[in-house]
């Protein structure tokens, strides 16, 4: 299985590079693996660069840059290996408003493969949702859910005066 | 196979019996803090075979069951039934549809059901093993958990390559 | 100095259940030292309930209510012993329009005491700020700052289409 | 004690001369993802004395000097100066304004001044040190840091609190 690991790596690695260009609208970005004589065991180091930017540790990129790495990650390995679907709690939480924009219509292209269930508080994500859930306590504790239309979150989301 | 409905009553803050449809493509689920969105997430982790209390935020598996507010007395029980669609071919599945049903009392006792029909934790685990669908997946990413994607250290973040391999 | 600990935490423990109750609008909440027999070393345990749910482990609450929390206690420590400054980077991350509408009325009651440098994406907090400056890098890689009003924001906030 | 001003030049992403004036009251820095707020974060915890590279997200204080991008030669040089206002009685200051400034080389060599004469770098820590500002104080907030002080372990949770004793 050391071929198998390596094919299906290797495969991973190609979809990382083509998804990070695609998110960060340039730069580049490749997986390595620390032990090439053993690679069933060995870690596995993430390298990107931002477009324009330098190379340097992962741990020096923005918080957004760095979900939007991790992104691109989850992303190379969905196209690798489709699952029937996928759920992300709050991706977008450390997002900016254009970085949504191009997370979500990548997203949008995953759609045909999987069915995805995303919780969010963000409008973007949320207007290019096919079906829109609340959840509410209109009983302190006891959650209930509502079926919603985009219209209805827009109204929800003003904050009270 | 993709996922047709949820059913949840009893579990965390979902104390009444409570259904979600799924369509295909994206259903975003919205509500502000504390209302229970992850909730829903961790109901559909839990049913799958999910078996980190810790994983699902608490300390025992009987933290998932409803524990009361101010106005209403705690349960008993916890249950969640999942059914997929479109299963042909999925283990030694003959069912086009599949529900996976759980449940958990006080007692910490378990019991689990494919289509009505009792069964082990493994026979549920089994039937998604295949699919990339399974407790710590590369497919559900829990609240605050994409930034260990990149902050694991490079032998841990290995799990994620062997589940698609 | 254990009577000095004593003092200042039963003061943060007052300030923490006030705290509180303000951002949660109800609730309950305090501190509790893990061993009373050895003040100065043992742990501090945080309980916290929001208003109408019962008491569970704080492991349980939502990522906004734990941000809430959080928020809390430091508001606690503020009042406690207020610093010259303080730097919040992205604290309203996880907060929802209504708690970040809390937090920011809160936070403008310390600012007598305080002066407050907070990093944000959020409308509800830059609108509440007295100075505005905006970070861009028109050269990739190299930051510059700008000096901005509210409505620069607005204007730069809406995604590119 | 408020602060006045900040000035960075060659600090991470700030090749260029940059000052922020700061004014009573609430300053909001905003901007896109990577653009350099969180950089400007960590420039004041350096100047007033961070000693781990880590807390500022490098491997090693050279990490804080700009290191060039496609267009432009890695510096040599990073320096940080915070002016802090209405100073009198703080540590055995006789000014009423203090001018706080930071380097460091490529070498590792750091340099430290208080109103432009050379100092030890525990000069200036001892100067914030009964203010409550320093590193890891409470009151300078990371980001993503508000979720460990819940989820910290009790023992290490105490630090904030002896902080403010
Ligand atoms: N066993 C239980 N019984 C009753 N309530 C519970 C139980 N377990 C968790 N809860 C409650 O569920 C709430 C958390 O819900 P959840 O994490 O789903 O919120 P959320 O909608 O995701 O919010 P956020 O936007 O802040 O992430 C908590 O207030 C918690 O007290
Ligand atoms: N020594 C350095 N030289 C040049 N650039 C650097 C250096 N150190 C960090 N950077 C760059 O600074 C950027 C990160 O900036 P910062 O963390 O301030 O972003 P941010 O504005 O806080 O973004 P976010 O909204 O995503 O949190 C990274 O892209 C990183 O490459
Ligand atoms: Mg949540
Ligand atoms: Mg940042």
């Amino acid at each position: 299985t050391t071929e198998m690991f390596r094919r299906t790596f290797d495969q991973i690695n190609a979809n990382f590079e083509t998804m990070f260009g695609k998110l960060f609208r340039g730069g580049a970005a490749k997986l390595v693996l620390v032990n090439e004589e053993d690679i069933l065991e060995c870690g596995i180091e993430i390298i990107a660069r931002p477009p324009g930017k330098r190379l340097q540790n992962i741990s020096l990129l923005s918080g957004g840059e760095r979900t939007l790495t991790a992104v691109a990650l989850l992303f190379a390995i969905y196209m690798c290996k489709p699952s029937p679907f996928c759920l992300l709690d709050e991706m977008d939480a450390a997002l900016d408003e254009a970085n949504i924009s191009r997370f979500v219509k990548i997203l949008e292209g995953f759609l045909k493969l999987s069915q995805f269930i995303v919780i969010t508080h963000n409008r973007q994500t949320i207007a290019a949702a096919g079906t829109l859930y609340g959840v509410t306590m209109p009983k302190k504790g006891i959650s209930k859910i509502v079926s919603m239309k985009f219209r209805d979150f827009e109204k929800q989301a003003e904050p009270a005066a | 196979m993709y996922l047709k409905s949820l059913e949840m009553i009893g579990f965390k803050s979902f104390a009444d019996r409570t259904r979600l449809e799924f369509e295909t493509g994206m259903t975003a689920i919205v509500g502000p803090n504390g209302c229970g969105k992850s909730n829903v997430s961790d109901a559909i982790r839990w049913v799958i075979g999910e078996q980190s209390a810790k994983a699902l935020r608490g300390a025992k598996m009987e933290d998932c069951i409803f524990n009361g507010t101010e106005e209403r007395k705690p349960l008993g029980m916890a249950e969640v039934s999942l059914t997929l669609g479109d299963c042909d071919g999925l283990a030694d599945m003959d069912f086009h549809e599949i529900t996976v049903t759980r449940r958990v009392f006080r007692s910490g006792e378990g019991q689990y059901f494919l289509n009505k029909a009792p069964c082990r934790l493994k026979d549920i685990q089994r039937l998604f093993m295949d699919t990339g669908i399974g407790a710590a997946s590369y497919s559900l990413m829990e609240q605050g958990r994409i930034d260990q994607v990149l902050s694991s250290r490079p032998e841990d973040r290995r799990a994620i390559f062997e589940q698609a391999s």
